[in-house]
């Protein structure tokens, strides 16, 4: 089973059309493994964008260099999921 | 459960007891619900597609889909609670069963099971069908990016390994040919609607051109009225309009196709929430979502009932 401890998903807010290109070519990062929960759409249109442990450091040093806004929308995916399983077993029970 | 009114609707279900509900609320309603297998995912599942019909033959019929990709699980449980709201709803509410008098419905609740298995047993975060891709190691398609309405154009990915791979060639993906020869020998589906999760917005075509559909103001002014009735219940607010204007450019789209075969009110639903929890949504926003969504599904499916083209 693959779990996704330190995995965070992050919102980034691209300012103008030279940032919505520069988050555009993260998708082609392949080894960053970054997966696109909202794609690039639109200036100031959020994108969000799981982010593997390994690659966190890396990403948000290519968004911070950049001047790229971005916020952690969430801190560890794998706790989130832990929620939802303990939830789905707690209905069970019940 | 032992009934459909026992089943838990504010939870998310593993892929047997979805089909354990399906199969039962077909034998609690034998005169309004069969069940229809269009064909078998990859691994071999059955692409299960509830009918609800009140007679007659080749009805005009409207078709709805949830969990073409998989990780969106707040779809496929609304899906469940459509399916028990329509067996509700018929013979109470009057609109409903003036739709059910003329026209049939399908509703695909699992529309990519395989994926759907994957991510209760392995994956919680996969998107795309199981299929290997021959000469790479990564697995799976985007059946969102595999029908053939622009297919392989900008907006969607020839690499396997990525989230919107769109396939070695249109309707490679057992899951999209099965709808596929379903909604051309059926020939008489008046909309076609597609719900995936998150980001809360109601879609027209076209997603891979930026040439409007001949009946854009039609669509857009129906899906303003249907977010419209899906607000009134909670407030929950939703952006409209076409895909590449509203979101990006998406090829290979399944409502682009399903325009494309003639079939004038197709949309693309993107549920709860706007990115809080994404596609982890609590389960305890299943009911609210469910039912806000059913009001625009009603605005649509009787827009389609009262403009019979």
């Amino acid at each position: 089973k693959e779990t996704f401890e330190g995995h965070q998903v992050l919102r980034i807010i691209p300012k103008d059309d030279v940032q919505l290109s520069l988050v555009k070519d993260l998708e082609d990062i392949i080894e960053f493994e970054l997966d696109f929960w909202r794609g690039v759409t639109h200036v100031s249109v959020p994108v969000d964008v799981r982010v593997p442990f390994h690659s966190l450091q890396s990403v948000k040093i290519y968004l911070e260099v950049q001047d790229i806004e971005y916020s952690i929308m969430v801190e560890d995916l794998q706790v989130m999921l832990d929620e939802e399983e303990l939830e789905s077993a707690a209905r069970v029970a019940e | 459960p032992r009934n459909t009114d026992s089943f838990d609707y504010a939870k998310y279900h593993p892929i047997n007891e979805i089909y354990s509900f399906q199969d039962m609320l077909v034998a609690e309603n034998p005169n309004l619900v069969s069940k229809i297998v269009i064909g078998q995912s990859y691994e071999g599942r059955p692409l299960n597609v509830l009918k609800f019909s009140t007679g007659g033959t080749n009805r005009p019929a409207i078709w709805i889909d949830t969990g073409i990709h998989s990780r969106e699980w707040v779809t496929q449980a609304s899906g469940t609670w459509f399916a028990k709201k329509i067996v509700t709803d018929y013979g109470r509410d009057p609109a409903l069963t003036a739709i059910l008098n003329n026209m049939d419905i399908y509703l695909e609740i699992v529309t990519n099971p395989d994926g759907y298995y994957f991510t209760h047993n392995s994956n919680r975060m996969w998107r795309k069908t199981r299929k290997p891709n021959p000469g790479s190691s990564c697995i799976g398609v985007d059946p969102n990016r595999n029908w053939d309405a622009g297919f392989g154009g900008p907006g969607a990915s020839n690499n396997p390994c990525t989230e919107t791979y769109h396939g070695p060639r249109a309707h490679s993906e057992p899951e999209v040919k099965a709808i596929v020869d379903f909604v051309k020998s059926h020939g008489n589906i008046k909309a076609f609607i597609s719900i995936h999760s998150y980001s809360q917005m109601l879609l027209y075509p076209y997603g891979y051109t930026t040439t409007a559909v001949k009946d854009q103001p039609e669509l857009h002014s129906l899906a303003k009225k249907a977010i419209t009735d899906l607000a009134s219940l909670y407030g929950t607010r939703y952006r409209y309009g076409s895909i590449i204007s509203t979101i990006y450019q998406a090829s290979g789209g399944t409502i682009d196709w399903t325009y494309n075969q003639g079939i004038k009110y197709s949309y693309t639903f993107e549920l709860r929430d706007t990115g809080r929890y994404g596609f982890i949504l609590p389960a305890n926003q299943i009911l609210p979502t469910a039912r806000e969504t059913w009001l625009a599904l009603m605005a649509i499916m009787d827009h389609t009932f009262k403009n019979p083209y």
